[in-house]
This record gives structure tokens, C-alpha cells and sequence, in this order.
């Protein structure tokens, strides 16, 4: 143990294990946690290359077969509590994102939120046994969170009883969606509703992408990976082209909208449902800032009180950078906001799984007030977090550039939070919306 | 905002702009006097955050309003204010979250922690002030003698933090391999691993790399 962390830990004016049990929500939170943490930590399976020294394609490859082992494991073991899995995942993936986190985080919360009951006896069960492996494809070349400026149309066809499925510009081919690249064979489609020659907005279908036995692309499917990005090397974000596909009527998902076999549509009962999801994955979000900003933290303040540099007092020994005024004035102010989005995170998933039972009760009246402040906060934490984190790794010098540090692997696989799920400053007028209305 | 000016009582959050449409019907404005702050008090900072918030929502409103005065459409007038509403969101945002780290001291009982996370709450709202102070002072909320004595108090603040700074990431309690960063090791032996972690570079898997022999050995012969 390198003598001044350690004298550092002495110092401390308080009991560190407390602290763990408040971070982690209780004292058994941290024993389930760390008994999650050592299945992985010591399963050899989950031994691994550097991905720092391996291609793209073998990164890829070695994110896919971590997923697998995750998949079967978490069965084996027989975790099934969110926040476990959470816990199981997060150390195997370490700082990268797993290959199919869409079919988790999106496809089957999509299943198992909009099909009716005959839809969800067939999907269910191929999604849960990996016959089929989904993303969720809406986002689009040139189209971005203004959902209705979407271009991909879904006509009915009442003759064949089909939807024709089709990218008619250039602009419309669905772009990022991870998983979509190279690992899915369905995709969830989010298209503009065509029947009886009118527009009934957007709509989601399930369409079949690649052949389930070769995984070859299906007729008029164009479909790939988008190329490099600044991170996310681990994910096939992909790209999918339409070219007049044909898919069964029952494949549209049907628990609220209808379309009945000769073309007349039916209106979903409310327009909501769908922020329920987004409130969702945003209050994830806010977590996940707390937890990226942990990170970048615990690196630049541990490695701050091993680094000697330069002197303060002429002929005295080099002090730890902690010891300068100016690396403090960096670090403790990221420190602090590591703290307080971490409450908040907890705050935000605590208040929706409480009013999340009102919304499926019927009950909205608190849903306009969280969707306002968990698109704010999604925002206001995920730009914090990012200058932060970018604070933390030039703190630490040259060395913080090193890809040994694992900073620039934390900002890049963070600073996507900035632009997905909603472009930061759309949400912060969304927001806006609801306190001028109010 | 208008619902608060329409005297309408707001529920949630966003209720204190029923407060501020409260006090701007008083005779003093807010500009007039800055309310007393005690910057050790968090419970009163968190209130000049608040007051803050509705100063921002007010000037974003009245952007809106004089915009629609020049006969601009509803649509024009609110993308020609969108900077005073960013602003507003994310005054409304920060108030959010110093009330929320203030409630959460609440909750914790163990008298050592309570200190240290007060600490940390206690700089995170005030570095806040100073990082936005144009708006504080913009708003009339604090003085600039204020601003000087908050300056100085967070420079008490990292002194106090300082012996507790690896104990605090520590309570994060991220492994290794989790983590996976040499600079950020659990037992700090950071330089023996980094020379580690570089000697199994793949650029270091000959000693002499093929481009050696490829392109600068035939350089020489040329030049």
C-alpha cells in the first residue's frame, strides 16, 4: 500500500463503512452489493484483454461475449432484482456499455408496456429466450428529438392486411440505435401511421430484420454500423433502411392504438403513457451522472495524494498536489456535486417508483411536474458532469490523457447523456415550458 | 408563472412562484434590500437559490411578454427568449438540488458524517453562488461584501474537507476492477503499474517494430 494513501485514510474523521451504507441505501444494500460484485470479480469467465489494446472488432466481440455469459449467469444465479442486475452488469462491464443494452433498456420494457395479449404471448417469450434480439429504432439521419418531424412511414395495406414499412428519404434512415448495427434480427420501429390515406402520427412496430437462423439481412432491409465514434466502441450503434418492407398487421403494437383489419384506426386512450418511460430512463440518467462523476473523482483525488510536485515552502520536500489550493479548489467542488447528485439520483428514482404506481392506477396529476423536472435534471446534471469529469482527468496531469487512467474512457462513454434521450437543451426548455405555464 | 400571476395557487415544486408573486405585490421590490443572509446557513441559502430561480423565471416571462408586445407570434416570441428560459431552467434545476442535499443532511444520523456531508453541502451550494454570482447579484440577493465573505469561506472549506478527501471517494467504494484506472488504485501504487500497463502495449510486442525495417532503414539508403 503506497504510505501516503495510507496516512491519508488515517486522517479520516469518520467511519468510511457508514458512510458505504448510507451511499448504498443501508447497511444490507452493501453486503447484497459486494456479494454481487465478488460472483463476477471472481468468475474466470469474465477474464478479459485490455480493451485499450484490441481492435474495434475484437472490442465488439468481446462485449457480446460478456453478454452472453452475463445472460446466462444472471439466470444461473438467479438474480432477478433491478438494482442487482444493475450491480452484476456494472462491475462485468466495468467503464464500456454492454453490446445489447438496448434490448434490455428498450426493446423488451417496450414489449412488456404495449402489446396486447396475444402479441405479448408470442414476443415475450422469443425476446426472453434470445430468439429474437431487439433494439428500439426512432431516432433518425436527420431527425432527432422532435418526434413528429420523423420521416418513416408504416402504411396499411387492408388487401394483404400488411404494413409496408419505408425509409423514403434519405434523411429517414434510423441512425443510432445501438445493437441495430450487427447483433439485432427485430427491431421495435417507431413510423408515422398511414391507413385510409390519412396520418395518425407515430406508431411502434415490431419488424423483423435479420434472417433468425443465418442472420442475414432480410429482403429490403439495409442495415450496418454507423463507423468509429468518440467512444462506445463496445456497441454496433447501426443504421436501418426500409425499402417497401412488408410486415403482418398484428406485428403494429396494439395495447392502446388500433388499427382493425380494414384499415379503421383507433386512438390510443391517453398521449402520456409514453413520458411515463421517459420520465424513466431520464431519472436512470441523473444516476448515472452521480455514478460517472464517483468515478472520475475517486481517480484524480487518490492519484492527487500520491503525486509529489514542485514545493510550496523553498528546500522542503515536494508536497502531494492535494496540498495546493488550486487542486482543491478543482476537485472539492466535483466532489461535493458527486454527493449531491447522487441524493438526487436517489431522490428521482424514489419519487418515480412511487407516482409510477398512480400513472398505471390512472392517476397524472403528478406526472406534467416529474416530466418537467426529470428532463431538467437530466440536463442540468449530465452538463455538470461532463465539464466535471473533463475538470478531474487535466488535474491529473499528462497522465490523466494516458488511457491507463480510464478518464478519457469515462468522459467519452458519458458525454453521449448530453444528446441522448433528449438533446440537453430541449429538455431545459421542456422545463421551461412547465415554470412559465406554472 | 402565469397561473401564479393569475393568483392561482400552485402545488409541487414549483410553488414558490406563488411566493414570489406574493412578495412583488409588497411595497419594497426585490432589488431594494437583500434579505440578511447568514452564509453558514444553508436553509437560508437554499432559500436565496430559490429567489433566484423565480428572478430568472420572471425576466424569461417578461422576455415573452415584450416580445409578444412587438406583435411577434407566440412561436417567435419564446425561441427569442429560449436563452432567458435555459437560464431559468437550470436556476430552477440547482435550486432543486442544494434543497435536496440540504433535506438529505436531515437524514443522517451519525453526528461524523452529518459534519463531513455538511461540509460538502455547505461548499457545493456556496461554490454554486460564485460560479453564478452575476445572477445573485443581478437579482439583488446578496451584496458584493457578501460575495468576498463567501469567497473566503470556501477556501475555509477546502482546508476542512482536506483530511477527509480519500476517505470521501473511498465511501464510494468503487473496486479496481470496476474502476479500472491505474491513477485511481485502492492502494495507490500507481507508477510500478503504469510502467506495467505500458510494457504490455501492443506497439511494445517486438522491440523493434516492422516499420523499422519497412520504411526507415530503406530511408537511410536513399538519403
Amino acid at each position: 500500500m503506497n504510505p501516503d494513501i495510507t496516512k491519508e485514510r488515517l486522517n479520516a474523521t469518520f467511519d468510511v463503512e457508514k458512510l458505504i451504507n448510507i451511499l448504498d441505501g443501508g447497511p444490507e444494500k452493501t453486503k447484497r452489493r459486494r456479494e454481487i460484485e465478488s460472483m463476477v470479480l471472481n468468475d474466470p469467465d469474465f477474464k478479459e484483454e485490455d480493451p485499450n489494446f484490441l481492435s474495434r472488432s475484437e472490442r465488439y466481440e468481446q462485449a457480446v461475449r460478456k453478454s452472453a455469459q452475463m445472460i446466462l449467469k444472471i439466470r444461473e444465479y438467479g438474480i432477478a432484482d433491478p438494482d442487482e442486475i444493475y450491480h452484476y452488469k456494472n462491475i462485468a462491464m466495468g467503464n464500456h456499455h454492454e453490446a445489447m443494452g438496448l434490448q434490455f433498456a428498450m426493446f423488451l420494457p417496450t414489449l412488456y408496456s404495449q402489446c396486447n395479449p396475444q402479441q405479448a404471448r408470442k414476443w415475450i417469450p422469443l425476446a426472453e429466450s434470445f430468439r429474437v434480439v431487439g433494439t428500439y429504432a426512432q431516432t433518425e439521419l436527420g431527425h432527432g428529438t422532435h418526434l413528429r418531424g420523423l420521416e418513416t412511414t408504416a402504411t396499411y395495406d387492408p388487401a394483404t392486411q400488411e404494413f409496408v414499412l419505408n425509409s423514403p428519404t434519405i434523411s429517414s434512415i434510423k441512425w443510432w440505435p445501438g445493437g441495430l448495427g450487427k447483433t439485432s434480427n427485430h427491431a421495435i420501429v417507431l413510423a408515422q401511421l398511414y391507413t385510409q390515406g390519412n396520418c395518425h402520427g407515430l406508431h411502434a412496430f415490431i419488424v423483423p430484420i435479420r434472417d433468425m437462423d443465418t442472420h442475414e439481412p432480410l429482403p429490403g432491409i439495409v442495415v450496418g454500423d454507423i463507423g468509429p465514434k468518440f467512444g462506445f466502441n463496445e456497441v454496433d450503434n447501426g443504421f436501418l433502411k426500409l425499402e417497401n418492407v412488408r410486415i403482418p398487421r398484428e406485428n403494429m403494437l396494439m395495447k392502446y392504438a388500433k388499427v382493425e383489419p380494414d384499415g379503421t384506426y383507433e386512438k390510443p386512450p391517453s398521449s402520456k403513457l409514453t413520458y411515463g418511460t421517459m420520465v424513466f430512463i431520464r431519472s436512470i440518467i441523473v444516476g448515472e451522472s452521480a455514478r460517472a462523476l464517483s468515478k472520475a473523482c475517486t481517480i484524480s483525488i487518490r492519484y492527487s495524494a500520491v503525486r509529489h510536485q514542485s514545493e510550496i515552502k523553498p528546500g522542503s520536500p515536494e508536497p502531494q498536489i492535494l496540498d495546493y489550493q488550486t487542486q482543491q479548489y478543482k476537485l472539492f467542488p466535483v466532489l461535493a456535486m458527486a454527493y449531491a447528485f447522487t441524493f438526487v439520483g436517489q431522490y428521482m428514482k424514489q419519487t418515480y417508483l412511487r407516482i409510477s404506481g398512480d400513472i398505471n392506477a390512472g392517476d397524472f396529476s403528478e406526472l406534467p411536474e416529474l416530466h418537467a423536472l426529470s428532463a431538467g435534471l437530466k440536463a442540468f446534471t449530465t452538463w455538470a458532469a461532463n465539464s466535471a469529469i473533463e475538470v478531474c482527468r487535466m488535474s491529473c496531469g499528462g497522465h490523466g490523457y494516458s488511457r491507463s487512467s480510464a478518464l478519457p474512457d469515462i468522459y467519452v462513454e458519458f458525454t453521449p447523456t448530453c444528446t441522448y434521450e433528449g438533446e440537453n437543451t430541449v429538455m431545459m426548455l421542456q422545463t421551461a415550458r412547465y415554470l412559465v405555464k406554472s | 408563472y402565469k397561473q401564479a400571476k393569475a393568483g392561482q395557487r400552485l402545488s409541487g415544486i414549483v410553488s414558490y412562484l406563488n411566493e414570489a408573486e406574493h412578495r412583488r405585490v409588497q411595497v419594497q421590490p426585490v432589488a431594494a434590500r437583500p434579505p440578511v443572509v447568514d452564509i453558514n446557513d444553508l436553509a437560508g441559502l437554499v432559500e436565496i437559490y430559490k429567489l433566484r430561480a423565480s428572478y430568472l423565471v420572471e425576466l424569461a416571462a417578461k422576455s415573452i411578454q415584450q416580445e409578444l408586445q412587438r406583435r411577434k407570434s407566440q412561436e417567435d416570441a419564446w425561441n427569442n427568449s429560449a436563452i432567458e428560459l435555459v437560464r431559468a431552467s437550470d436556476a430552477h434545476c440547482h435550486y432543486v438540488v442544494v434543497k435536496l442535499f440540504t433535506e438529505k443532511l436531515g437524514e443522517i444520523g451519525d453526528t461524523a458524517i452529518h459534519s463531513v456531508t455538511s461540509t460538502l453541502a455547505l461548499l457545493y451550494t456556496l461554490h454554486g453562488i460564485t460560479t453564478n454570482s452575476g445572477d445573485f447579484l443581478q437579482a439583488g440577493l446578496l451584496t458584493v461584501p457578501q460575495m468576498m465573505q463567501i469567497s473566503a469561506r470556501i477556501k475555509e472549506l477546502l482546508c476542512q474537507l482536506r483530511p477527509n478527501a480519500v476517505a470521501l471517494v473511498d465511501s464510494f467504494d468503487l473496486h479496481d476492477k470496476k474502476l479500472n484506472s491505474v491513477l485511481g488504485r485502492y492502494d495507490g501504487n500507481v507508477y510500478e503499474h503504469m510502467f506495467d500497463w505500458a510494457r504490455r502495449s501492443p506497439l511494445n510486442a517486438t522491440e523493434v517494430h516492422e516499420s523499422f525495417h519497412k520504411y526507415l532503414k530503406p530511408l537511410r539508403s536513399k538519403l
